[in-house]
């Protein structure tokens, strides 16, 4: 942290300054180089989440915190190391019906509105909006956290999808902190002079590291050797193909086709019966307003 | 009680011996770990290691370390190496040879496969406790997401999900495929 960024003499209420659009949703990110939020060490975004809109699984360079300001559904988180406890159950299979693979997979929770998740740097995660309304969240990204080893930007690694959209405004966001602590830093100029005397330090560094090559894919799967993917999958190169295919720009919210039927334990009746009842409600208020 | 606790405290461990390795796989190599359980000090420090070894054109299953930089440098053979980092760029993609030296930032994803002559080496880490997450295999990431996730988030029927979380039933490693392997005879 810069020495300057915490000398505020005014503070002021903030909106976000960005709204990257995907296929299910919206993600809206407040600048991370606003004085207040550089000072507190933090980044925030809200996520806007349509019904049956899947958050693609990511993960984050910073610890979050994440409130469910509005709406319901479950969610994942992927802890190495941890087995996956939740397994389809194998009765009813009879030794004459074909022998299908059960998919197993590691615990999911239900959340509701006013939950607060909080998700660990580095972890996979996922989102998915079951509800009938929309899923709205407000995620913060403590970058300062001694969890981050990397610099204070805020960065999401994208397991699919293609949310280059997100990653271009984020990209933005470090260029501009960077040229502000350069106006800031004019004084050291000896840097550029030693660059100068011995243009090719840079060069010498790292012999066979490339520049950094931009792709039109944008998640981790994408960039690796489909080969290398198909060996450690143990599937054929064309699956893998298919894998690293990015369709559309969808972004890193996806509509899902059908409702995701993923093994998970049923719901308190006691819950089902309030959002039956909620329902309800809602379905008369609607009624009374059009007899009105 | 400084003589009895933090001066005789124990201070080196040999990660080298092949009947120490923590991960092992006959057709693929072995993965020897010190952190701060094994090698108490390390907690002080911040700091772990690991010794790998891989055989003829095996490889490690991509991942990323979860709350460390990797410093890796490569003590026999070579290995070539690919880095990825959050916009999906490889921002490494080469062999490593012996005596050469290769930083791998926190998060960022990374893999490796060995050439015909294996290749060991040995990984710094910048926490007591770092931790690796696999992409594929028996304890990984995409395993542990629901089928239907996975064929949502791809676009992929739920057959092919399928294949993509239990197909490989290795634990950290690949070795050649078959294919390859009637190829080099």
């Amino acid at each position: 942290q810069s020495q300057n960024e915490c000398q505020i003499n005014r503070l002021n209420s903030i909106e976000p300054t960005s709204r990257i659009r995907s296929e299910a949703g919206t993600t809206e990110w407040w600048n991370p180089n606003s004085q207040q939020l550089s000072c507190a060490g933090v980044s925030v975004l809200r996520q806007n989440v349509e019904p049956n809109g899947l958050i693609l699984p990511s993960f984050t360079n910073a610890p979050q915190l994440v409130y469910i300001v509005q709406g319901r559904g479950i969610q994942g988180t992927v802890i190495p190391g941890c087995a996956e406890t939740f397994q389809e159950s194998q009765q009813g299979q009879g030794q004459k019906s074909p022998r299908r693979l059960q998919d197993q997979h590691q615990k999911i929770r239900r959340f509701r509105r006013g939950d607060v998740i909080a998700l660990p740097a580095g972890v996979v995660h996922w989102f998915y909006n079951d509800g009938n309304e929309r899923l709205v969240t407000v995620n913060l990204l403590h970058t300062a956290n001694s969890a981050n080893q990397l610099d204070d930007n805020p960065r999401r690694f994208h397991l699919a999808g293609n949310p280059e959209e997100e990653q271009r405004r984020l990209r933005r966001f470090a260029q501009q902190k960077m040229q502000g602590s350069r106006s800031e830093r004019e004084e050291m100029e000896e840097d550029e002079d030693e660059e100068q005397d011995n243009p090719s330090r840079s060069r010498r560094e790292s012999p066979h590291s490339r520049e950094q090559q931009s792709s039109s894919c944008n998640n981790l799967l994408c960039a690796f050797d489909s080969e290398f993917l198909a060996q450690a999958f143990n599937v054929d190169t064309s699956l893998i193909r298919r894998l690293q295919e990015v369709r559309g720009n969808k972004g890193s919210i996806i509509r899902v086709k059908d409702r995701l039927d993923v093994v998970s334990p049923p719901r308190m009746e006691e819950e089902e019966r309030e959002e039956r009842q909620e329902e309800e409600r809602r379905r008369e208020r609607q009624r009374g307003g059009r007899d009105n | 009680g400084l003589e009895e606790t933090f001066c005789a405290m124990r201070m080196k461990e040999n990660i080298a011996d092949p009947e120490r390795a923590d991960i092992f796989n006959p057709q693929a190599g072995r993965i020897s770990t010190l952190n701060g359980y094994n090698l108490p000090i390390l907690q002080a420090l911040g700091l772990s290691a690991e010794r790998g070894v891989l055989y003829n054109r095996a490889g490690t299953v991509p991942q990323w370390c979860i709350n460390a930089h990797k410093i890796l440098y490569m003590l026999r053979g070579r290995a070539r190496i690919q880095v990825v980092n959050q916009n999906g760029d490889t921002v490494f993609d080469d062999n490593v040879e012996q005596g050469q030296l290769l930083t791998v930032p926190q998060n960022f994803a990374f893999m490796k496969r060995a050439g015909s002559e294996g290749a060991e080496w040995v990984s710094f880490f910048t926490n007591s406790q770092a931790t690796n997450t696999p992409m594929a295999g028996r304890v990984s990431a995409i395993r542990a997401l629901p089928e239907e996730v996975v064929a949502a988030s791809y676009q992929i029927s739920k057959e092919d999900a399928r294949k993509v979380k239990f197909n490989n039933q290795d634990t950290y490693f690949f070795t050649s495929s078959r294919s390859e392997r009637r190829d080099e005879a």
